[in-house]
């Protein structure tokens, strides 16, 4: 990716992190559509030989082959026994049977975690910079268990089986399904066994917001993560036939527009389909539209689709209005036309003119790449949204991270759309979604199991997420983009992640298998449930009073009955950093009253774990309020954040 | 509809397998068999399930599911990415 080490610190920090073999020996899996070898991101120049611990293999098949891998891309195998017995053999005309990314997803993902240097990387001159993922010192492992048809559980867990067989550290997953009890989701199954193993399992967070109970891979063994924006912004201007000129975002390269005014036309005008202001295929008269630019609603098929549509009704250009379930939020696309995407609010401007004018024009500006963007991160309008449905004693998402108009390798197959018409081929390619998000935590976490390689999965996601911060510099909270308020733990988890701040967190809250068992017979899981999801015999001892609130997470989630009450957690810490005094800070609406027992805890030497108790009282509320809080371990250097968020 | 295969993950409780099968994989195949004479296994697994994946009719599924030593046979389900 370019910017997001900057965005995240990381280059200017880069001294902090380990450079030795240590960095070199953490493996990172990834679980997608593949990958695409020939990426420069896979460059492997001084690298060293393939880890030792390294038990896995580049699998042949269709267009790839053993020496397709190499010190860097140290594994890729495929997953298809499940995909093809529901759905049938795989058709090698339009995908490759072998670990071969003909989607680019896969390629994004694991280049984002864990890409080489690549200098002079761009889409189109978009985005331009040095492209490294987040762990460039990292090895990659490529599973391919998604296809064109889906990703099949089956497969998934054949290939998670295979990860923990290989000796991966990370396992990213940027893919999600329904929601269901953690003894029934494949992936939380598998999940469980990998923590067992020592490795950390980042998941995306799904891009069903900014609806509420929308979340994703939410087991209390996963790091679940949500999507924030960067500083960077690709502004297209729309200019109006009034003189009004409105801001969007692009990523079109090509021939540019007339230099004049087009007759600017509403889709939903244009077309004799019902739903035809959504420019769906085959829906816009070519008499009425050619040689205009088109107003398309966006919603139900894909956004680069509605350009193409456009243009092959021989449309000039189009201006892709978000609706209410978008709101503001701009990602930005590559279309085959000139094109922009603008806000909902800038659409109802301009659907304004377009409804009132009797002869409506318009044309767009391309402004290319512009940083420094304020405010920044803030909360993506998609990124999955809490409450946990499934425990909602768990705050989910745990974090956010960078996914909106990321850019990182690509596959050589297809263009930059996805299109099947779009012949252009790209080493680079920006697009958005919590699979971006996920990658990032990914890799920065095999950047603390470098530094930390003794440190559990729970104890580098508690660094994550303890130092995550949740307030830009000048103190306001991180904004939701899909309200334009403040965010909520909801939406951002403890906030957004800050890895020189995670290398040295100070204390950390671990966890281990037996305390997720624990939290299993606390949810009256029976013992045949526990031995689907954990693969042993594990009985809850029975007069024994478990509680999910003492599952020792480094967030606090409550939920209460309308009428309020009173709910005790405990939770313990444990020193990764010097000897110290930490003091407790608190802080909380009117809604909710925190109290922590004891007020301080001293540490004197590594690893001391020392508990505390926190009771949040509370009174009657409607049902579905909320109300959130934030309780702060501090020495005076370091702060150890937890967000609390109560649901009635 | 009843005779329409699915893929469906079979979990095993590997503690309660029988003294006559030295290998799980064995133990595994006869329960298997024992339902579907035709069916095959997809995938075996090791680390994350003990048990395997396969194509069975929602018959024979419930049959597996009542034999001993089962613990769950879950449908499979379809992952999105994100």
């Amino acid at each position: 990716t370019t910017r997001t080490p900057s965005f995240l610190g990381l280059d200017q920090n880069a001294a902090m992190f380990p450079e030795s073999d240590s960095a070199r020996d953490v493996i990172v899996g990834v679980l997608d559509t593949g990958v695409w070898p020939e990426s420069p991101s896979f460059d492997d120049t001084g690298f060293s030989a393939v880890p030792s611990s390294w038990r896995g293999e580049c699998e042949i098949g269709t267009n790839f082959t053993k020496s397709n891998c190499n010190k860097k891309l140290i594994g890729a195998r495929f997953f298809a026994r499940g995909y093809e017995a529901t759905l049938g053999p795989i058709d090698e005309t339009k995908e490759s049977r072998s670990p071969r990314d003909d989607d680019g997803h896969g390629t994004h993902t694991s280049t984002t975690a864990a890409g080489s240097v690549v200098s002079g990387a761009s889409l189109f001159g978009y985005a331009p910079g040095t492209a490294r993922g987040m762990a460039p010192q990292a090895r990659i492992a490529a599973y391919k268990v998604c296809w064109i048809g889906g990703c099949f559980s089956s497969d998934i867990l054949a290939a998670l089986d295979k990860a923990i067989d290989d000796n991966v550290n990370v396992l990213s997953l940027s893919l999600g399904g329904g929601m269901s009890d953690f003894f029934r989701d494949s992936v939380a199954i598998a999940a469980f066994a990998a923590m067992e193993k020592g490795i950390l399992v980042s998941c995306s967070a799904g891009n069903a917001g900014p609806t509420s109970y929308s979340l994703s891979n939410v087991a209390p063994w996963i790091t679940t993560v949500g999507a924030g924006t960067l500083d960077r912004d690709f502004p297209a201007f729309v200019s109006l036939g009034n003189g009004k000129n409105f801001s969007g975002v692009s990523l079109f390269k090509g021939g540019a527009l007339p230099e004049k005014l087009l007759p600017f036309v509403y889709a939903g005008n244009v077309s004799n389909a019902s739903d035809g202001n959504l420019c769906m295929t085959g829906s816009l008269i070519p008499e009425k539209v050619r040689g205009k630019i088109v107003l398309c609603d966006r919603g139900v098929n894909p956004r680069v689709q509605k350009g193409s549509v456009v243009k092959d009704a021989g449309g000039l250009g189009m201006v892709l209005a978000n609706t209410a379930a978008n709101g503001d939020e701009l990602v930005a696309d590559a279309h085959l036309l000139p094109a922009t995407t603008v806000g909902e609010t800038t659409a109802k401007e301009i659907k304004d003119y377009l409804f009132s004018d009797p002869n409506p024009t318009a044309t767009v500006l391309f402004e290319g790449t512009k940083v420094g963007i304020e405010p920044s991160p803030v909360v993506a309008a998609f990124s999955s949204r809490g409450p946990n449905s499934i425990t909602p004693q768990i705050l989910k998402p745990d974090l956010i991270a960078p996914g909106v108009n990321i850019l990182a390798g690509w596959s050589g197959a297809v263009g930059p759309t996805g299109l099947a018409e779009d012949a252009r081929r790209v080493g680079f390619n920006i697009i958005s979604g919590t699979s971006m998000s996920c990658p990032h935590v990914s890799g920065l976490a095999a950047l603390l199991k470098a530094a930390h390689p003794e440190w559990s999965p729970a104890a580098i996601r508690s660094a994550l997420m303890t130092t995550a911060y949740t307030a830009y510099k000048n103190g306001k909270v991180i904004q939701d983009v899909s309200t334009g308020k403040p965010s909520t733990a909801f939406d951002h988890g403890a906030g957004h992640v800050d890895p020189v701040s995670a290398l040295n967190p100070g204390l950390v809250y671990d966890l281990d298998a037996e305390d997720y068992l624990n939290f299993l017979c606390a949810l009256n899981y029976t013992a045949s449930q526990i031995n689907s999801l954990a693969r042993r015999n594990f009985s809850c001892v029975a007069g024994k009073s478990y509680s999910v609130n003492d599952l020792n997470y480094p967030s606090f989630a409550i939920s209460l009955e309308a009428r309020g009450g009173v709910v005790k957690h405990t939770r313990t810490l444990t020193n990764v950093g010097p000897p110290g005094t930490y003091k407790v800070s608190v802080a909380s609406d009117d809604s909710v009253k925190i109290a922590v027992e004891p007020q301080s805890l001293t540490f004197g030497q590594s690893n001391e774990k020392k508990s505390y108790s926190v009771t949040f009282t509370a009174g009657a509320m409607p049902a579905n309020a909320n109300g959130f809080g934030r309780i702060e371990w501090s020495d005076g250097k370091r702060v150890v954040g937890s967000p609390v968020a109560v649901s009635w | 509809t009843a005779e329409k295969k699915e893929t469906y993950i079979v979990h095993m409780a590997k503690s309660e397998m029988p003294g006559e099968f030295v290998d799980h994989t064995r133990w595994y195949d006869a329960s298997l068999k024992s339902v579907s004479g035709e069916a095959e296994m997809l995938y075996t697994y090791t680390n994350v399930v003990h048990g395997f994946s396969t194509r069975l009719t929602p018959d024979e599924a419930r049959s597996m599911e009542a034999r001993p030593g089962i613990l769950s046979v879950l449908p499979e389900s379809r992952y999105d990415l994100h």
